[in-house]
C-alpha cells in the first residue's frame, strides 16, 4: 500500500550547507568533508553524481536549524528527533537535508552522548534520494539513532540499503552488485576526513609569485571557491573571500594529473552541465573530476570547436547558462549541456560594456555576479547585466588577495602578508581546514 | 500489565500520530483515539522498532519512543487509516 517511490530524475545533483552549527566543536569545513563523505557512501554504488557548489541553486540545500524552522518538521532540542530530509520531486524543498542544531553533533568522539553526525547524514541523505524508513534493524534506514558508524572513508552500506537504492537508480557500473564491500576495521586510527587540500611539504621556490602583484594566468569559481592561478601555483580562497594560505600552493601537487612539465595555464572553469573542471593551455584541454585528472586528457580544444591557439579566458555566464571562451578580441558563447558552439561566433568583444575586450580570466561567484580580470585590476557585472558596474575597475589584489593598495614598485615587495587593516598580520586570515 | 501513567499515553498518542502509527487527531473528537486503533498502532510501532509486539505502551516500547530519532514518519501518510469499505 506504500505509495509508489520518488526519485530524481536527473543523475549530477548539486548540494550545498547553507547554514552551519553554530556552538558546535566541528569545524566547518570538517561539516562539509561529513556531508561530502556521507553523499559519496550513495553515489559509490549508484549512478548519482554529487557536487558540492555556492548559490542558492543547489538541489539538496543543508541547514542546521533550531526549532520551529517553516517546514512543519520543528524540532525539539536536544534528543528526540535530530533530523530529516525531503524526497525528490518537484518541490522547491526536494532534497533539503536539516539538521537540529541543538544537537551536540560530534566526529569520531568517544562521548557516548554525542550525535554522530556522518552517521544521521548518510541515513539522511538516503532520503534526499527518495529511501523511506525500514524496519531491518541493520539498515541505516531504520528510524532511529544508533550510535556512530565508524570510519566515513570505509563506511559501506548495509546490503539491504544497496538493494534499496539499487531498485530506485540500478547499479553503478564500476560496482558488481553482488560483491562483498563490507571491510574489516582498520587497526590504525582512520584519517580525518578532509576536502582536498592544497598542502605541501616541500618549501617554496624561488619561482614563486607573490599574490600582490601577480597578474593572473586563470581565476576560476570551483565549488563555491575562488581560484587564483599564477605560473605553476595558485591560491584558493573559501566561498567567505578568506584567503587559506598567504602561500601558493603547487598546482601539480593539487591538480592531480596535469603533467609535472605545465608552467602555467591559460583558463579555468567549473563545468555547469557536470561540474567537472576544465583547465586549458595551448591547444590542449584536461577534464578533472574534482581534482583528479579524467582518462584521455589532455584533448585538442577543438573538441569546443575552437580554433588553435587556445584562449585567454572563460567562464559560465549565469544568466543563460552559456559558456563564454575568449581570445584577444574575440569571444564565442558555448552550450555546455549540447556540447555544441552557438551559431554566429566568434564575435568582436566585449559582450559587457566597461569591461576590456582582452582579458585574463573571468568567472561567476555566488553573489550572481561575473568578474573579469586583466592585469591587476578586475570588473564587476552584475547578474544580468551588460555594463561593468560603476566604480570599476578594482584592485585584484587588495580586493580579493588581501594586500594593500597597489604598489608602485613591484619589484620591492617581499614575501608576506601586505595590508590595510586587520588582516596585515596573515593569521586573521587563515582558514583552518578541520 | 499496570495501565499507563496518563503523561505516557498523553506522549505515546502524540509520538504515533507524529510517526505515522496513528491517523491525524480528528477535529471533531480532539485527540480522542479508540482503544483499539491505540494498541494496533503500538503493535505496529512495536514491529517496526523490532520490539515485543504486546500493543501495550510498555517500558521498553516508551523507552523506543525516548530514542533519538528522524523526524520523518516510519508509514506513508493515509497508510494507517485505509479500511474496507
Amino acid at each position: 500500500q506504500t505509495p509508489p517511490p520518488t526519485k530524481w530524475s536527473k543523475r549530477n545533483l548539486s548540494w550545498r550547507v547553507r547554514t552551519f552549527p553554530r556552538d558546535s566543536p566541528l569545524g566547518r569545513d570538517t561539516v562539509r568533508a561529513l556531508m561530502y563523505y556521507a553523499l559519496k557512501v550513495w553515489s559509490d554504488i549508484t549512478p548519482l553524481n554529487f557536487h558540492e557548489v555556492a548559490g542558492n541553486a543547489a538541489d539538496i540545500q543543508i541547514d542546521f536549524s533550531k526549532a520551529d524552522h517553516n517546514d512543519g518538521y520543528p524540532f525539539d532540542g536536544p534528543g528526540g528527533t535530530v533530523a530529516h530530509a525531503f524526497f525528490p520531486g518537484d518541490h522547491h524543498t526536494a532534497g533539503d537535508t536539516h539538521f537540529d542544531d541543538d544537537e551536540p553533533w560530534t566526529f569520531r568522539s568517544s562521548d557516548a552522548h554525542g550525535m554522530d553526525l556522518f552517521a544521521v547524514a548518510v541515513h539522511e541523505f538516503g532520503h534526499a534520494i527518495g529511501l523511506s524508513h525500514v524496519a531491518a534493524p541493520s539498515s541505516i534506514m531504520q528510524p532511529y539513532y544508533q550510535g556512530p558508524v565508524g570510519d566515513p572513508l570505509r563506511y559501506g552500506l548495509p546490503y539491504e540499503d544497496r538493494v534499496r537504492v539499487w531498485q530506485l537508480y540500478g547499479v553503478r557500473e564500476s560496482v558488481s552488485p553482488t560483491a562483498q564491500l563490507d571491510t574489516p576495521e582498520p587497526e590504525e586510527p582512520p584519517l580525518l576526513p578532509e576536502p582536498p587540500n592544497n598542502r605541501s611539504s616541500t618549501p617554496p621556490q624561488k619561482d614563486v609569485p607573490h599574490r600582490c602583484t601577480a597578474h593572473f594566468d586563470a581565476v576560476a569559481q570551483i565549488r563555491g571557491e575562488a581560484f587564483f592561478f599564477k605560473g605553476k601555483y595558485f591560491w584558493r580562497l573559501t566561498r567567505d573571500r578568506h584567503l587559506v594560505s598567504l602561500q601558493p600552493a603547487q598546482m601539480h601537487r593539487f591538480w592531480r594529473g596535469l603533467p609535472l612539465h605545465l608552467d602555467s595555464v591559460d583558463a579555468v572553469y567549473e563545468r555547469t552541465s557536470d561540474h567537472k573542471i576544465v583547465f586549458f593551455k595551448g591547444d590542449r584541454y584536461w577534464v578533472f573530476k574534482d581534482n583528479n585528472v579524467e582518462e584521455g586528457y589532455p584533448r585538442p580544444v577543438s573538441d569546443f570547436s575552437l580554433p588553435p591557439g587556445g584562449i585567454d579566458a572563460v567562464f559560465s555566464w549565469a544568466h543563460n547558462d552559456r559558456t563564454y571562451f575568449f581570445k584577444d578580441q574575440l569571444y564565442w558563447r558555448y552550450d555546455d549541456h549540447t556540447r555544441r558552439m552557438d551559431p554566429g561566433y566568434p564575435a568582436q568583444g566585449p559582450l559587457w560594456r566597461g569591461v576590456p575586450s582582452m582579458l585574463d580570466d573571468a568567472m561567476r561567484w555566488s553573489d550572481g555576479a561575473s568578474y573579469f580580470f586583466r592585469g591587476q585590476e578586475y570588473w564587476k557585472v552584475l547578474d544580468g547585466e551588460l555594463e561593468a558596474a560603476p566604480g570599476y575597475p578594482q584592485s585584484t589584489a587588495r580586493d580579493w588577495l588581501v594586500c594593500g593598495e597597489p604598489l608602485a614598485d613591484a619589484e620591492d615587495v617581499g614575501p608576506g602578508p601586505q595590508g590595510r587593516s586587520g588582516a596585515q598580520d596573515g593569521l586573521a586570515v587563515c582558514s583552518c581546514t578541520s | 500489565a499496570p495501565a499507563p501513567r496518563a503523561e505516557d499515553l498523553s506522549l505515546g498518542v502524540e509520538w504515533l500520530s507524529r510517526f505515522g502509527y496513528l491517523p491525524p487527531a480528528d477535529p471533531a473528537s480532539g485527540q480522542l483515539q479508540t482503544q483499539e486503533e491505540l494498541s494496533k498502532a503500538i503493535t505496529a510501532m512495536q514491529q517496526f522498532g523490532g520490539l515485543e509486539t504486546t500493543g501495550i505502551l510498555d517500558e521498553a516500547t516508551l523507552a523506543l519512543m525516548k530514542t533519538p530519532r528522524c523526524s520523518l514518519p516510519d508509514l506513508p501518510p493515509g497508510a494507517q487509516s485505509r479500511r474496507k469499505r
